[in-house]
């Protein structure tokens, strides 16, 4: 799972 | 990044811009709920862990800089500044952190979508997001006048919550394989948390008179 992908958000 | 997240984050910086120009320029944090300030630094801490470690985009590295940044500014403010913190209304907000921390954190050990240390701050800092607000709704209904620009931070802080549904929903038709139940959920609680404030804030609008809660 990608993990930057999950989090781009602020 | 569609127009609804960056809007949202414009939105989300125009509250925290609103907040910090009414302190420093009228010396004033009247009607501002320590707690709530409190719990916004705390969230940032929570989920701002990977700042160092997870770079996304110049411009996510730097928001988070800004959003960690000026809470903490915030808090000392009130705390500490020997002017600004002679117009914290202490009696008013009396709000207990721990009442919402606390099962927030909870809440994340129980409910994440991945059991790692930063995933489970991420989450309970998603959480707290959703009520932090509630200390300053609180404050709001116990004050008889609000001055405009309290109003106009805790609009903004509205706007930017309405905004980020509107992005989720753009994001899972444009996207494949875009689901976040515990983002959106949360989130969802949280806008929701502002819809008795918009109501009010509108009526006050819409009439021209003075914004205030009813008790």
């Amino acid at each position: 799972e990608d993990e930057d992908e999950d989090h781009d958000e602020l | 990044m569609n127009i609804f997240r960056f809007s949202g984050d414009m939105t989300h910086l125009m509250s925290v811009l609103v907040l910090l120009l009414k302190i420093h320029t009228i010396k004033s944090c009247a009607g501002i709920s320590l707690k709530t300030q409190e719990l916004y630094a705390l969230v940032f801490l929570a989920r701002y862990l990977d700042i160092v470690t997870n770079f996304i985009s110049l411009y996510n590295t730097i928001m988070k800089l800004i959003f960690l940044g000026s809470s903490f500014m915030i808090v000392w403010y009130i705390r500490r500044h020997r002017i600004v913190r002679r117009s914290y209304d202490k009696e008013h907000d009396t709000f207990r952190h721990l009442f919402l921390v606390l099962p927030c954190f909870i809440l994340a050990l129980l409910i994440n979508e991945r059991s790692a240390f930063k995933e489970i701050m991420w989450t309970f800092s998603l959480y707290l997001e959703a009520v932090a607000i509630l200390p300053q709704l609180v404050l709001l209904q116990r004050t008889k006048n609000i001055d405009n620009l309290t109003g106009q931070y805790v609009f903004f802080l509205g706007a930017y919550r309405a905004l980020y549904i509107c992005n989720w929903i753009y994001r899972y038709f444009t996207e494949p394989h875009y689901v976040h139940w515990i983002t959106w959920i949360s989130g969802l609680v949280q806008t929701l948390l502002y819809a008795d404030f918009f109501y009010y804030y509108f009526n006050s609008w819409k009439n021209n008179v003075k914004l205030q809660l009813p008790a």
